[in-house]
C-alpha cells in the first residue's frame, strides 16, 4: 500500500514471517521476501484472522497484527503449506 | 522448535507453578486455581488425568517470565505476545507454558487493558496438549486474545475444541460426543474460583481436636503439601509448610468416598506411579483419584501382600521411590510400579535407627527427607540415611502446627487462654478475640 511507511512494511513482514505466514528471511545470503510471496503472506494472515484477503497491509490487518496474541506460529513447520523448491 | 504438534503418550500429566507472576494482584493460590480450573477443561473431555507436584520433574512447568528467557520466543513488555506453551514431545520443554510476566493478568476484573488469565491458560494448555491454532471464529485456539471467557467453574470448551482434543486422545468416559451443546453462554460475572478442596463455612464441631496437644493418627505428603489427620479432622500445611488454617477440616467433607462412620484413618500415602491417593483404615484401603474415591473400594490390605492388621505408617522413601509400610515393629517395601512386595520383608524397624519402633505414620517432604511422627514428637531422616539425624525428636506442633510452648487452640481452651492473657494484663494479638476467628494466611 503505498501509504505505507517503510517501518510498518518491516513491522508486519516481521510478523508474517514469526507467526509462520512468510519463511523467515535468510541472514546468511540476504534472502528478500518477493511481493507474490508478501501479499499471500498477508491474504492467508487476512483469512486466518477472519479479515477479507486483499493482501494489502491495511488498517485492520495491522490493527489485528497489534492485537495480542500467542507467541505460537499460526501455520506450522511440516504442515500441509506447500514450500517453494 | 516448533513442530507439527503431537500428542501424549501417557495420560497422567503432572504440573506445577514453578514461578508466579511479580507484580500481579492475583495471589499464588488464585493463580494455581486459575491453573488448576485451566487444565481441568481439557481433563474433563479427554482420558488425560493433571495432578500438581511439587518436585522439579513436572511434565507441565508453568512460569511468568520477561523478555528473553532463554526458549527462543522471548516475551515483547504488555501487548504483544502474551503467553505461549510447547507441544508434547520428547523434549525436556514439552508442555511448558510461559506468560509474559509484563502483562496485567486479571481475574474477575474489569480492567479493560487486563489480559485474564484463566481464558489464556485454557488457550496455552490447549498447545500443550497438541492443539494447534485454529481460524475458526468460535474456537479458543484462536490465536489472538478475545477477552475473558466467564466463570472457571462453569467454562465449556467450544464444540470443534472438544472435537479436536477427542481426535487426539479419545473421550473421556462419561462424556458424550454426540450432544453438542447449546453454545449460547449465561452472562453470569465470573466467581472466584476456590482451590480444588471444599472449603467449609461450617463452625468446627465441638469434637475438633486440639492440633497442639495430640497424637496424629496419619501424616502424608499429598500434592507437595502436608496434611496432618486426627479423627474425622486433618489440617493442611502448603508447600512452604504454611498451615492454611488454624480450623481442621472435616476429612469426609473433603475426601469423598470414605464410609461416613469412619471415624479415622491409620496412614496415608501418595503413589509414586500416578499420583493417587492411598487410605489404610484396619484391614481396607481406598484409593483416590485427586479427591474422589474410586470405585472398587474399599480393597483388603492384603493386596499389597500386607497382613490383615492393616499398617501403622505408610510413606514414599524420596531415595528409591519405594513405599514403606510399617505396623508394630516390622516394616515392608513395596513397589508401586511393579505393584509388587519385594521380597524379604517384613524386617525389623530397629534398622531405622533412632526412630521409635512404634510409629503413627512417616512421610517424605520435599526437602528429600524421611520424617517419623510418634506422638507429639518427630524424627528427620536426610537423604538415604537410616538413621535419624542429631536433634531429633522434636515437637510436632512447635514446627509444623503454629503451636507454641503451652498454647491450645482448641475452642474451649482458646477461652481459657484468652481469658488467662487478659487477666494477666498481656496484650499479644490473640488468635480468638471479641467473636472474631483470625486466619492464618499465606498469600
Amino acid at each position: 500500500a503505498p501509504s505505507l511507511t517503510a517501518e510498518q512494511i518491516n513491522t508486519g513482514v516481521d510478523w508474517l514471517s514469526k507467526f509462520g505466514y512468510l519463511p523467515p528471511p535468510d541472514p546468511a545470503t540476504g534472502q528478500l521476501q518477493t511481493k507474490e510471496a508478501l501479499t499471500n503472506a498477508i491474504k492467508a494472515m487476512q483469512r486466518f484472522g477472519g479479515l477479507q484477503d486483499t493482501g494489502e497491509l491495511d488498517e485492520a490487518t495491522l490493527l489485528l497484527m497489534k492485537t495480542p496474541r500467542c507467541s505460537l506460529p499460526d501455520l506450522m513447520e511440516g504442515g500441509t503449506r506447500r514450500r517453494k523448491r | 522448535t516448533i513442530t507439527t504438534p503431537s500428542k501424549w503418550s501417557k495420560r497422567h500429566l503432572s504440573w506445577r507453578v514453578r514461578t508466579f507472576p511479580k507484580e500481579s494482584r492475583l495471589g499464588h493460590d488464585t493463580v494455581r486455581a486459575l491453573m488448576y480450573y485451566a487444565l481441568k477443561v481439557w481433563s474433563d473431555i479427554t482420558p488425560l488425568n493433571f495432578h500438581e507436584v511439587a518436585g522439579t520433574d513436572a511434565d507441565i512447568q508453568i512460569d511468568f517470565s520477561k523478555a528473553d528467557h532463554n526458549d527462543g520466543y522471548p516475551f515483547d513488555g504488555p501487548g504483544g505476545t502474551v503467553a505461549h506453551a510447547f507441544f508434547p514431545g520428547d523434549h525436556h520443554t514439552a508442555g511448558d507454558t510461559h506468560f509474559d510476566d509484563d502483562e496485567a493478568w486479571i481475574f474477575r476484573s474489569t480492567d479493560a487493558h487486563g489480559m485474564d488469565l484463566f481464558a489464556v491458560a485454557v488457550h496455552e494448555f490447549g498447545h500443550a496438549i497438541g492443539l494447534a491454532h485454529t481460524s475458526a471464529t468460535e474456537s479458543i485456539m484462536r490465536p489472538y486474545y478475545q477477552g475473558p471467557v466467564g466463570d472457571p467453574l462453569k467454562y465449556d470448551l467450544p464444540y470443534q475444541d472438544k472435537v479436536r482434543a477427542w481426535q487426539l486422545y479419545g473421550v473421556r468416559e462419561s462424556v458424550s460426543h454426540t450432544i453438542r451443546p447449546d453454545v449460547t453462554r449465561t452472562a453470569d460475572p465470573p466467581v472466584l474460583p476456590e482451590l480444588p478442596e471444599n472449603r467449609s463455612t461450617v463452625p468446627p464441631a465441638r469434637d475438633a481436636p486440639d492440633r497442639c496437644n495430640i497424637h496424629f493418627d496419619a501424616v502424608a505428603q499429598i500434592r507437595g503439601e502436608a496434611f496432618f489427620f486426627k479423627g474425622k479432622y486433618f489440617w493442611r500445611l502448603t508447600r512452604e509448610k504454611h498451615l492454611v488454617s488454624l480450623r481442621p477440616a472435616q476429612i469426609h467433607r473433603f475426601w469423598r468416598g470414605l464410609p461416613l462412620n469412619l471415624d479415622s484413618v491409620d496412614a496415608v500415602y501418595e503413589r509414586p506411579v500416578d499420583h493417587k491417593i492411598v487410605f489404610f483404615k484396619g484391614d481396607k484401603y481406598w484409593v483416590f483419584k485427586d479427591n474422589n474415591a474410586e470405585e472398587g473400594y474399599p480393597r483388603p490390605v492384603t493386596d499389597f501382600g500386607l497382613p490383615l492388621a492393616g499398617v501403622d505408617a505408610a510413606f514414599v522413601w524420596a531415595h528409591n521411590e519405594k513405599t514403606y509400610f510399617f505396623k508394630d515393629g516390622q516394616y515392608w517395601r513395596y513397589d508401586d510400579h511393579t505393584r509388587q512386595m519385594d521380597l524379604g520383608y517384613p524386617k525389623d524397624t530397629v534398622l531405622w535407627k533412632g526412630v521409635p519402633t512404634f510409629l503413627d505414620d512417616a512421610m517424605r517432604w520435599s526437602d528429600g527427607a524421611s520424617y517419623f511422627f510418634k506422638g507429639k514428637e518427630y524424627w528427620r531422616v536426610k537423604d538415604s540415611d537410616v538413621e535419624a539425624e542429631e536433634g531429633y525428636p522434636r515437637s510436632i506442633g512447635r514446627d509444623w502446627l503454629l503451636c507454641t510452648e503451652m498454647q491450645s487452640d482448641s475452642p474451649a481452651s482458646d477461652i481459657n487462654t484468652t481469658e488467662t492473657r487478659f487477666r494477666q494484663g498481656q496484650h499479644h494479638e490473640s488468635r480468638s478475640e471479641n467473636g472474631y476467628e483470625v486466619c492464618s494466611c499465606t498469600s
